[in-house]
């Protein structure tokens, strides 16, 4: 089965176009292994990205070299993931 | 103690073969109203059960509702469950309600990526896409939400294999499509398609694979308008209404636009909860809240199909 541990989700609330085309240019980069759970698209939507552990350097390096605000909102997946599963095998119980 | 007083508890999220097992439940409650088809089975040979709602007739008017075609979406799997335990507790008791049940029917297809939907919790809970194989990739799986033949390939849709938006070889390539497209197209008397997704509050109609307006663009806006502001009223959640193109991106390949193409108007997705604070991961205690809210928008929807025959 595949963890998650470490694995934070970020968001970042687009303001201008340009970080748009710069989030949209993270997106094809295949060896970060990065999860958009929600896409690029409007500064009306946020961006939500799931950042695996050993990508997570490249891309706060990558979101403070342009200067484009984030926040974590799931610190560590795999402790969520955790929390689930207890609960669903209670519930099964 | 769920096994011993038969009860089932709608606030958790359950594996597949819980849900089908539930089904089985529902139909031996209720089977005056419900019944379980079999439309196919799945590329790894699930078998996918639609639960039809229906007092008599033959191909009488009918709505479409889908949960789960992306596996990952769990609150929308647990959704459809509540939703179909609420329509067949409330037939005869609520009065509209039991008006849209003597004249249409209601089909809902519960888990509409089962592969995918068992693959989230035996090896992988981020897991999006089918479970087919991709020959000549070592990647597998399609984006079941675009494979429909509606724009197919265009973009908004990825042609790699190993991209979370795959759309496959070609259009209805996968099974798990393929076995709804022959179920619309045989029935041939559907009035509404929904599909319901998780997450981000959205409430969307056709196109996504153009930004072009459809001809019923103000009236689908109106109704999606008003079936929103039912669902805030519960909890305050805050839903954006709009155009899948126009709202979020151009995605091709897409079921509502493909049912639409076909002559269902009233065709919808939802993107329910939530806000961002757990994306995917919705904890259970946000499913009955989730199931609630959302029930007053498909109720108005629905409602509004059965007045506006065409």
């Amino acid at each position: 089965e595949r963890v998650f541990t470490g694995d934070k989700v970020i968001r970042v609330n687009v303001q201008t176009e340009q970080q748009i085309e710069l989030l949209q240019a993270l997106e094809t980069q295949q060896e970060w292994e990065l999860d958009f759970w929600l896409h690029p698209v409007s500064t009306e939507l946020p961006v939500d990205i799931r950042v695996p552990r050993s990508s997570l350097s490249y891309v706060t390096e990558y979101l403070n070299a342009n200067n484009i605000p984030y926040s974590v909102v799931i610190d560590n997946l795999q402790e969520l993931l955790d929390e689930e599963k207890a609960e669903m095998l209670e519930n099964q119980m | 103690k769920e096994r011993s007083t038969r009860s089932f508890n709608f606030g958790a999220y359950h594996r597949l073969e819980t849900i089908y097992s539930w089904m089985d439940t529902l139909v031996a409650q209720y089977p005056k109203l419900v019944t379980k088809q079999l439309i196919g089975r799945s590329y790894e040979n699930r078998p996918m059960y639609v639960l039809k709602f229906s007092t008599g007739g033959n191909k009488r008017p009918a709505i479409w509702i889908d949960t789960g075609i992306h596996s990952r979406e769990w609150v929308s799997q647990a959704t459809g469950v509540w939703t179909a335990n609420k329509i067949a507790t409330d037939y005869g008791t609520d009065a509209s309600l039991t008006s849209l049940l003597n004249t249409m029917d209601i089909y809902m297809l519960l888990l509409a990526n089962p592969d995918g939907y068992a693959y989230t919790h035996s090896n992988d809970r981020m897991w999006r896409k089918t479970r087919s194989v991709n020959s000549g990739s070592r990647c597998r799986g399609v984006d079941p939400n675009r494979n429909w033949d509606a724009g197919f390939g265009g973009p908004g849709a990825s042609r790699n294999p190993c991209s979370d938006s795959y759309h496959g070889p070609s259009a209805h390539s996968e099974i798990e499509v393929k076995n709804v497209v022959n179920l619309i197209k045989s029935h041939g008397n559907f009035k509404s398609f929904i599909s319901v997704h998780a997450y981000s509050q959205l409430l969307m109609y056709p196109y996504g694979y153009s930004c072009n307006s459809v001809p019923d663009q103000p009236e689908l806006d109106s109704v999606g308008r008003a079936a929103v502001q039912k669902l805030t009223s519960l909890h305050g959640t805050r839903y954006k209404v709009g155009s899948i193109c126009k709202i979020i991106y151009q995605a091709s390949g897409g079921s509502i636009d493909w049912s639409y193409n076909m002559g269902i108007k009233y065709s919808f997705a939802f993107e329910l909860r939530d806000t961002g604070r757990y994306g995917f991961i919705l904890p259970a205690n946000q499913i009955i809240p989730t199931a609630s809210e959302t029930w007053l928008a498909l109720k108005h929807i629905m409602e509004y199909v059965r007045d506006h025959p065409y």
